[in-house]
C-alpha cells in the first residue's frame, strides 16, 4: 500500500497552488487538490485492511464536507517533474495476513 | 551452527555438509557446513545458496540463484543482475560489500539477509508466517520434511550445548591454536591473567579452546543475552575464535529488527544451573 505517495501529491499540489499555508484558503483550488487526493487513494492498490489508509480517507472525506466539495470536478494533473514511479499491481503486493516468522543459522 | 528456527526452536547443531534450511513455494535456501577447527563436532557454514523461484507477473518466470561461498559474498544473483521485474519486486542489496547483503523478496514480503563472518556466513530470513509451509508439492511428498528452518535439526545431529557447557566449567583450556582470533575489539582489553585463556596441558577430544569464565566474560561484553550468550560462549569455548562473537551479535540484531516480540520475551540468559549442578563434580 503506497497510500503515503497520494499524501506527498496532496502536499505538493497545495504548494504548486499556493495553499499551503495557513488558511482560509479559496473553496475551489481546495477542492480540486482533496478531489485528486480522494482519487489518488481510491485507485491505490494493495491498501485493503491498512489502517492508516482508512483514517487518511476518512480525514479525507471530511476535508471535503468541510469545503462543500464535489466528487466529480476538476482536479491537479500530475506534474511532468515529478514522474511517478510505476504502481505496482495488486498481484504483486502480498495481501495475507502480517504476521511474520524469523529463521535463522549461525555461529559453529 | 546454531539454529532458531521458524517456530523458535533453539538448537545447536552438527549438520555437517549440504541441509536444507527452507524449500517452499517461493524459495529454496541450503547451506554446506564444514567441520570448525577445535576439539567438537561443530560445523558452521561455508556455503549458501538462495534459489527464488520464478514468479511470472511480478519478477520473471525463471528461478534466480544466488550463491555465497567462503571468501565470497557477492553483490548480485549469480546473472549479474541485482533487481527483477518493473517494481523492483526482487532486490539484491548490497548493505556492505563482501559482510553483508539482503534479498528482497517484496511480493511475499520476504527478506534474506546474508553476512560473511570471518571464513563463516550466518543466515536470517523473515517470512509471512501463512507461506512459510506452503508447499503445493505432489501429494505425499515429503520435501520440505528436512528443512532445519521449520523442523529444527534431527536429533541425532543436535548437540546440547548445555550440557557441554556444563561438563566444562572448570576445565582448564587446551591449546590447539597457536594464535587466537582477535577480530573482535573486546578481546584484548579483557584478557586478564585471573582467566586462564589457553594452557598447554593436552588437547583431548571436546576440551576447549579457552576457558568458561573467559568465553563467559567476552559474550557478556558483547551484550548478548539468552541462546545468544550461550552460543556465543559454546563458539569460543568449541574454537577460540572470536569471529563468532560476532556472529552471535549480529543474528540477535536481526531477531531484534524482525522480530521484536521474540525480542522482549528473552531471558538474560538460558539456565545452566540443572546441568551445572549434575556435572559440577
Amino acid at each position: 500500500c503506497h497510500v503515503e505517495r497520494c499524501s506527498d501529491e496532496y502536499e505538493s499540489a497545495r504548494q504548486d497552488l499556493g495553499i499551503d499555508g495557513p488558511g482560509p484558503h479559496d473553496n475551489t483550488l481546495m477542492c480540486t487538490v482533496l478531489r485528486t487526493y480522494r482519487h489518488c487513494m481510491i485507485t491505490t492498490p494493495g491498501c485493503q485492511g491498512e489502517i492508516s489508509y482508512y483514517s487518511l480517507r476518512s480525514i479525507v472525506r471530511r476535508l471535503m464536507d468541510e469545503h462543500n466539495c464535489t466528487t466529480v470536478g476538476q482536479t491537479v494533473e500530475p506534474s511532468e517533474t515529478k514522474p511517478r514511479p510505476p504502481m505496482v499491481p495488486a498481484i504483486c503486493l502480498y495481501k495475507g495476513k502480517p504476521v511474520y516468522r524469523h529463521c535463522s543459522l549461525f555461529g559453529d | 551452527p546454531h539454529i532458531r528456527t521458524f517456530y523458535e526452536e533453539a538448537q545447536t547443531c552438527k549438520v555437517k555438509g549440504a541441509w536444507p534450511l527452507v524449500n517452499n513455494d517461493y524459495l529454496i535456501v541450503q547451506v554446506t557446513n564444514d567441520p570448525v577447527e577445535g576439539n567438537t563436532d561443530a560445523t558452521a557454514t561455508s556455503k549458501l545458496t538462495v534459489i527464488v523461484k520464478g514468479n511470472p507477473e511480478c519478477t520473471s518466470a525463471n528461478f534466480q540463484t544466488y550463491q555465497a561461498q567462503s571468501n565470497s559474498l557477492p553483490g548480485t544473483f549469480e546473472n549479474g543482475h541485482v533487481t527483477y521485474g518493473p517494481y523492483g519486486s526482487l532486490e539484491l542489496i548490497e548493505v556492505e560489500p563482501g559482510r553483508h547483503v539482503e534479498i528482497h523478496i517484496r511480493y511475499i514480503e520476504t527478506v534474506v539477509i546474508v553476512r560473511q563472518i570471518g571464513r563463516y556466513f550466518t543466515f536470517s530470513i523473515k517470512m509471512p508466517e501463512e507461506l512459510v509451509n506452503k508447499t503445493a508439492g505432489l501429494p505425499g511428498d515429503v520435501s520440505n520434511d528436512l528443512d532445519l528452518c521449520v523442523r529444527g535439526c534431527p536429533l541425532s545431529e543436535q548437540i546440547n550445548y548445555q550440557e557441554y557447557l556444563a561438563k566444562r566449567r572448570f576445565a582448564r583450556p587446551s591449546q590447539t591454536r597457536t594464535s587466537v582470533s582477535s577480530s573482535s575489539s573486546s578481546s584484548s582489553s579483557l584478557s586478564d591473567s585471573s582467566d586462564a585463556k589457553y594452557s598447554s596441558d593436552g588437547n583431548s577430544p571436546g576440551e576447549p579452546l579457552v576457558s568458561r569464565a573467559y568465553a563467559e566474560k567476552v559474550c557478556r561484553a558483547s551484550k548478548l543475552v539468552d541462546f545468544y550468550f550461550d552460543s556465543c560462549v559454546f563458539d569460543l569455548m568449541a574454537t577460540g575464535d572470536e569471529n563468532f562473537t560476532l556472529s552471535a551479535l549480529s543474528s540477535l540484531q536481526d531477531v531484534v529488527k524482525f522480530h521484536p516480540s521474540a525480542a522482549r520475551t528473552m531471558d538474560n540468559r538460558t539456565t545452566l544451573d540443572l546441568y551445572d549442578k549434575q556435572y559440577g563434580n
